[in-house]
């Protein structure tokens, strides 16, 4: 068992319940950062934690972040811990990440799909989706990033329970999901949302459910260029942009389309990387290589969240 | 727990829409039970794909007759898994 945050191996991948208590240690380092709240129950009733990084004041402006909505992406969780740890690490050393802590909150959902990344350990490597059992079939699950209400069960999103992309019985039918949009809707304030997945090296901005282009288009292109930009700028891993529909298909019922319905106007998808064709396999040897250049391209994100209140 | 030994990853390119419609078709075949790890998206691009051991003479097959490259972008993927759970034991230790 990791005992503290500062022996913890980030270079490797880890179980649930390493996850877990690793963001109790990240806590209790931080006490005066770092809190965790549970925003609802996976439908094997596994906690949904999510981490808040906040400075003081009442309701401030957030920024959400999520990694590893498809159980299968260990590279996105692992990402995720160095990530939440550079936040907590770099408040009052990083002058960017002073700035946002100082007048935004971050909430950071480091295991977006609890069930699903468990059976993964344990069962089946290859899980994506969620864990819930469909009434209709003999398949279980449904994919947590086809179940929002954009778009909901249109082109891009199967209505076959046994498909990888199987949207679900109707919008929200995951509590994974149903938490997140609750938390969202409560919060009110949050004015930038960021979701991380692998692989392929893309990061997308809305819509992924219609060809009509959202009409922030364009300031959203641009802050993809720089982000990817900063990314690329360490490792130089070569990374693409745009909107989700015009980047790779269509897919409607997706997690960001839903948060810029709902007037998050900075909302962004992350692949991250496979550069050496690994695909899910991805070595643990890549976890922070991987981290520390999606590090460049989140605070690019941040940053500009910081700077253009609306 | 579920085994992958033989199972392999493919990494095809289309050329054209028509054979990406075929991949497509490909994927809705229930019986071969192949996995798009990256979907087929436009000519050109990389379409990830995990062919279980047993549907693997059959899709290569498909592939061949329809003219459509591929690459075999994962030997095994036991193999990977058993490294990467190897390597998550040494990390505990």
């Amino acid at each position: 068992v990791e005992r503290s945050t500062s022996t913890f191996d980030f270079a490797s991948y880890h179980t649930i319940d390493e996850i877990y208590y690793w963001m109790d240690m990240l806590v209790d380092d931080h006490p005066s950062l770092v809190s965790k709240i549970q925003i609802g129950q996976s439908y094997e009733n596994r906690p949904l934690y999510v981490l808040k990084f906040s400075t003081g004041g009442s309701n401030r402006s957030a920024i959400w972040l999520d990694t590893g909505i498809h159980s299968r992406e260990w590279i996105t969780q692992a990402t995720g811990i160095w990530t939440a740890n550079k936040i907590a690490k770099e408040y009052g050393q990083d002058p960017s990440v002073t700035a946002i802590l100082d007048s935004m909150d971050i909430f950071f959902e480091i295991v977006t799909n609890p069930d699903g990344f468990a059976f993964t350990h344990s069962s089946n490597r290859m899980w994506r989706k969620t864990r819930s059992i469909n009434p209709s079939s003999h398949c279980v699950g449904v994919d947590p990033n086809r179940n929002w209400d954009a778009g909901f069960g249109g082109p891009g999103a199967s209505g076959n329970p046994c498909s990888e992309t199987y949207h679900g019985p109707y919008a929200n039918s995951e509590p994974e999901v149903k938490a997140i949009v609750d938390f969202v809707k409560n919060h009110g304030n949050i004015k930038a949302f960021v979701s991380i997945h692998s692989y392929s090296q893309l990061l997308f901005y809305p819509y992924g459910y219609t060809s009509t282009p959202v009409p922030d288009q364009k300031e959203l292109d641009q802050i993809s260029k720089k982000a990817v930009a900063a990314l690329s700028s360490l490792y130089g891993t070569n990374y693409k942009y745009g909107s989700i529909i015009t980047t790779i298909y269509q897919a409607s019922g997706g997690t960001i389309d839903w948060t810029y319905n709902q007037g998050i106007k900075y909302s962004f998808t992350f692949e991250l990387r496979d550069t050496g064709r690994y695909g899910f396999l991805l070595p643990a040897k890549e976890i922070v290589p991987t981290a520390q250049e999606t590090w460049l391209a989140l605070k690019v994100i941040m940053l500009h969240a910081r700077n253009h209140p609306y | 727990e579920q085994l992958f030994v033989g199972d392999q990853v493919l990494r095809i390119t289309a050329s054209d829409e028509e054979q990406i419609t075929l991949l497509r078709v490909l994927g809705e075949q229930a019986e071969l039970q192949v996995d798009f790890w990256r979907h087929p998206t436009s000519p050109g691009q990389p379409a990830d794909l995990r062919v279980p051991f047993p549907s693997l003479q059959a899709v290569k097959i498909f592939l061949e007759s329809n003219s459509i490259s591929y690459s075999i972008m994962i030997e095994d993927v036991q193999e990977l898994l058993d490294e990467e759970k190897k390597t998550m034991t040494k990390s505990r230790r």
